[in-house]
């Protein structure tokens, strides 16, 4: 998992951050900063250029509730509309498993599959529900995932998971596209006199408009 | 596309979670603009997996839900702040606020309707001090105020009072623009159109050449 990690260093650096003055304090780590998460980004062979890691998980290691924000392009991508229907049976999630290289969009029923059978796969190999999965992609439209890359690069994705800073580092890496620089940040605050924290990670660079609901 | 994972450990009811997560996209992801294209993919996934110890959050109205959603909102803007740093050819971030609306969505509409402006973006990245361009793209942005009222300003450098061009110090305001250009810095577009309680942020960047370069060899 060293390796892989030190890989994904060695593409992109990280962007800078710009937090407000607050009752908060930034600390290091993303989407593994809170408790119960764990994250791994690692090159999966889905992309048309470069080794650049291009496959991301991030798991819970409870039934944590969800949410979600979608593009409200009607042309929605079938990861779009995967999550949208998960997102409406459940109220929980334990995995996110995100890919660049294919946005899987403009694809038909064929790329609806695709999200279902990668959903499902993930659920497998981490003994959850399949509706316990959601999927994001991103890369160029019109293309569907390289499933048998993605679906052989699981056993190996899912065994890198890892709740450190540099996993969390890793799949920010991992599902960037034309970013010059990788979106990771987390904080710690009080909450009712409690530590809490929130973190995330992010990619986009352009075709970026978002009106999400 | 955007894409984005956020995680948590607060405890926090489904309907509570789902309701933050709707105001914290509509105060960052939903307000920054690179190139107005609306992606098929964007998508935000927020998990909360409740084993911080906190009390359970509940009430949307409570302190603790506040001190969450105001956190939600600074990591959710930072991380959309940086995508619009990161816009593909830009040389610079521009935050783009607007005071003096009668609420935060008209205020949210202004200023995002100002950092999607290709000519405010192209004028930046010219390091053109150009206020009527800015003027322009908030009075078509669909919110109504009185143009006697605008106020503009870049930086701390005023262009605009009163509805009014002043006499600035052009060749400051222009450096102004060409250092945080040089420094891939942020550019700072305050304008008020009004005495009202509402205001709201959005967040571009500027159009450079590359841009087309980019997209052009970015094909299906």
């Amino acid at each position: 998992m060293s390796s892989e990690t030190e890989t994904a260093y060695a593409y992109i650096s990280a962007a800078p951050i710009l937090l407000p003055e607050g009752p908060w304090k930034q600390i290091p780590g993303g989407v593994t900063a809170a408790k119960g998460f764990k994250a791994a980004g690692i090159y999966g062979g889905l992309r048309a250029v470069g080794e650049k890691p291009d496959l991301a998980l991030v798991t819970c290691d409870t039934d944590a509730i969800s949410a979600g924000a979608f593009t409200t392009n009607i042309v929605a991508a079938a990861p779009v509309q995967y999550c949208k229907n998960v997102l409406g049976l459940s109220t929980t999630a334990r995995a996110v498993l995100v890919n660049a290289g294919q946005a899987n969009a403009a694809t038909g029923d064929a790329g609806y599959q695709d999200a279902v059978e990668s959903a499902n796969a993930v659920a497998q190999l981490l003994k959850v529900n399949p509706n316990a999965v959601l999927i994001e992609s991103t890369g160029v439209i019109g293309q569907r995932i390289k499933k048998e890359a993605l679906l052989n690069s699981l056993p190996r994705l899912v065994g890198s998971l890892s709740s450190n800073v540099q996993s969390a580092d890793s799949a920010a890496v991992a599902i960037t596209t034309t970013d010059l620089v990788s979106k990771s940040v987390a904080v710690e605050t009080q909450v009712g006199g409690v530590s809490v924290r929130i973190g995330g990670m992010a990619k986009g660079s352009g075709m970026i408009h978002p009106n999400m609901a | 596309t955007l894409l984005g994972v956020v995680t948590t450990d607060a405890l926090v009811t489904s309907k509570i979670w789902r309701e933050m997560v709707r105001t914290s996209v509509n105060r960052s992801f939903n307000q920054i603009t690179v190139d107005g294209d609306t992606s098929t993919n964007d998508c935000v996934i927020a998990l909360a997996s409740g084993i911080s110890g906190s009390s359970g959050i509940s009430d949307l109205h409570s302190n603790e839900a506040l001190q969450l959603q105001a956190c939600l909102d600074v990591v959710m803007q930072g991380l959309a702040k940086s995508i619009a740093w990161d816009g593909e050819g830009a040389t610079c971030l521009i935050e783009v606020t607007v005071t003096g609306t009668g609420n935060e969505a008209d205020a949210a509409k202004i200023a995002r309707t100002v950092a999607s402006s290709s000519l405010v973006k192209a004028a930046i990245y010219g390091r053109d001090p150009n206020w009527g361009r800015i003027a322009c793209a908030a009075g078509y942005a669909g919110i109504h105020f009185d143009a006697k009222k605008l106020d503009i300003s870049l930086g701390s450098i005023q262009l605009m009072k009163n509805g009014q061009p002043l006499a600035f110090d052009r060749s400051a305001a222009s450096s102004y623009l060409r250092m945080a250009g040089e420094a891939h810095g942020t550019v700072e577009i305050h304008i008020s159109v009004g005495d009202g309680p509402g205001n709201g942020q959005a967040w571009g960047c500027d159009l450079s050449y590359d841009y087309v370069k980019i997209n052009a060899e970015y094909t299906t």
